[in-house]
């Protein structure tokens, strides 16, 4: 008889799993990439469509950040600090999710897919293969939109920056989103009791391949051939 | 801070992202 009432409890857990139903509907649609079509290509070409489309994809994910239950109620530092650990995390994570279907191509935008040839020919090879290979683990995984957005917003709450002043409150942040992993896996795969956990063992790759991403486009900065926005600026100097 | 002025801005406007 324990069967039916637990069948009953996954249901309402489902149901009940606010946290995802909220980051389902905050999240941003994709934005294009929109590469001028009068310059001919080059690596600057592709880094400048790329640090553009990261620029306008940052204002996005500020916005998106507000609706994560708890974040708003960070002082405004907080919040800053966050961002300012986690973006190249949340900026990676949206272009694997989107290239969960393809083999070896990265969406970058519905109109920006790097194949190795072009990643090759951006000077993004090792870093584009990085990113491949997150997007391997999440192709066996089956990774599901409800599972990303929660790591998503888990990869902002977890970002270990030092600057933080409350570390209590971003602590209970980190709990509300770590709970509704748990309870969405209980819910929707209890056939693998270890779901969450596989999950959350993803990010250690994510955050390494996002360092990788910043000191690359940092050097590629320094170098100054590749114009970049303000706010990509702001960013890349905040790491 | 003020090195973060965007990011600030963009945190502390309550107009959606579009409307920037």
């Amino acid at each position: 008889n324990a069967l039916p009432q637990k069948k009953i409890l996954t249901v309402s857990h489902v149901l009940e799993n606010k946290v995802v139903s909220v980051l389902l509907v905050a999240e941003p649609e994709g934005i294009f990439a929109m590469p001028d079509p009068t310059v001919p290509e080059s690596d600057i070409k592709a880094l400048t469509t790329l640090c553009d489309l990261a620029d306008r994809e940052l204002v996005v994910n500020i916005g998106w950040a507000k609706h994560i239950p708890g974040f708003p109620s960070l002082s405004l530092a907080d919040q800053m600090s966050l961002l300012q650990s986690a973006w190249m995390e949340i900026l990676i994570l949206r272009v694997v999710f989107r290239s969960l279907g393809l083999e070896d191509k990265l969406v970058y935008a519905e109109d920006y897919v790097m194949d190795e040839e072009q990643s090759r020919l951006a000077g993004l090879l090792d870093l584009n293969n990085t990113i491949l290979q997150l997007v391997k683990k999440f192709k066996v995984m089956g990774l599901e939109k409800e599972e990303f957005v929660l790591l998503k917003a888990i990869a902002l709450a977890n970002s270990d920056s030092m600057q933080i002043e409350d570390t209590e409150a971003v602590q209970r942040l980190q709990d509300v989103l770590h709970g509704a992993l748990q309870d969405y896996e209980t819910a929707r795969h209890p056939e693998d009791p270890r779901r969450a956990g596989k999950l959350i063992m993803t990010l250690p790759l994510l955050r390494q391949t996002a360092a990788r991403a910043v000191q690359h486009f940092c050097s590629i900065k320094q170098d100054g051939r590749v114009p970049m926005h303000k706010l990509f600026l702001e960013l890349l100097e905040a790491k | 801070k003020e090195k973060h002025k965007i990011l600030h801005q963009l945190l502390q406007n309550n107009t959606s992202p579009g409307d920037l």
